[in-house]
């Protein structure tokens, strides 16, 4: 349905946002290195199931998806790695994997390594943009483009929660994923302040700049 | 009955 392709549509525009905002500046300051190495596990642990999808949208995308972030992380590390500076992207990530290995092996669906990694990689994605706000919050500030890059980035999940919903409502069959809306709404929530100044600020042409 | 199990989301 419609929000569910928006809302991917709005994931692979934050990754190209990403990409052309540090092709074009030449520079990766302001993105967090810790948040694409995060992405990059949620994608490797989500999509083990690559070879065997059967619909070719979700093939195209899922391949998008890592080879877009490999070349992100490619980018990060070696291209333009002079402009990381590492003592400003200091977010404890063992947290946020800790949160996340705990919660897929207590609660996954099915004790199936394909069923715990998914799980694992619900709930790392909700909590894998912290670094990244964490360091938006020590910077200050932040260029458009990483600001349009983090928007982007929190509507494709936040736009598919009313997928979710269209979907109970629409598909009789269609039984609630509750580890994916319960992460999906946990993430939206992380971005919630994120989206405030946002719109506020970036909406009115500002500069994006923390209170 | 095709294998709900397929995640039929990104």
């Amino acid at each position: 349905n419609i929000f569910r392709v928006l809302g991917d549509f709005s994931h692979l525009a934050s990754i190209f946002i990403l990409l052309h905002k540090i092709q074009q500046l030449k520079s990766c300051s302001g993105i967090s290195f810790k948040s694409q190495v995060l992405y990059m596990l949620v994608y490797i642990t989500r999509y083990l199931d690559l070879p065997w999808t059967s619909s070719p949208y979700n093939f195209i995308f899922k391949v998008l998806f890592i080879s877009s972030e490999l070349y992100i992380i490619y980018l990060m590390a070696r291209a333009y790695k002079p402009t990381n500076d590492p003592n400003l992207d200091t977010f404890h990530v063992e947290f946020l994997l800790g949160f996340a290995g705990l919660l897929a092996l207590l609660f996954p669906y099915k004790y199936t390594i394909l069923e715990v990694f998914w799980a694992f990689s619900i709930w790392l994605e909700s909590v894998a943009i912290l670094p990244q706000l964490f360091m938006l919050q020590r910077t200050g500030e932040a260029e458009a483009m990483t600001a349009h890059y983090i928007a982007a980035l929190g509507m494709y999940r936040a736009l598919y929660i009313p997928n979710w919903i269209y979907r109970y409502f629409s598909e009789p069959t269609h039984k609630v994923d509750t580890i994916a809306v319960t992460a999906g709404i946990l993430q939206t929530i992380l971005y919630s302040d994120f989206f405030w100044i946002y719109y506020t600020k970036v909406m009115r042409g500002e500069k994006f700049k923390l209170p | 009955r095709r294998e709900k199990d397929e995640k039929d989301e990104l």
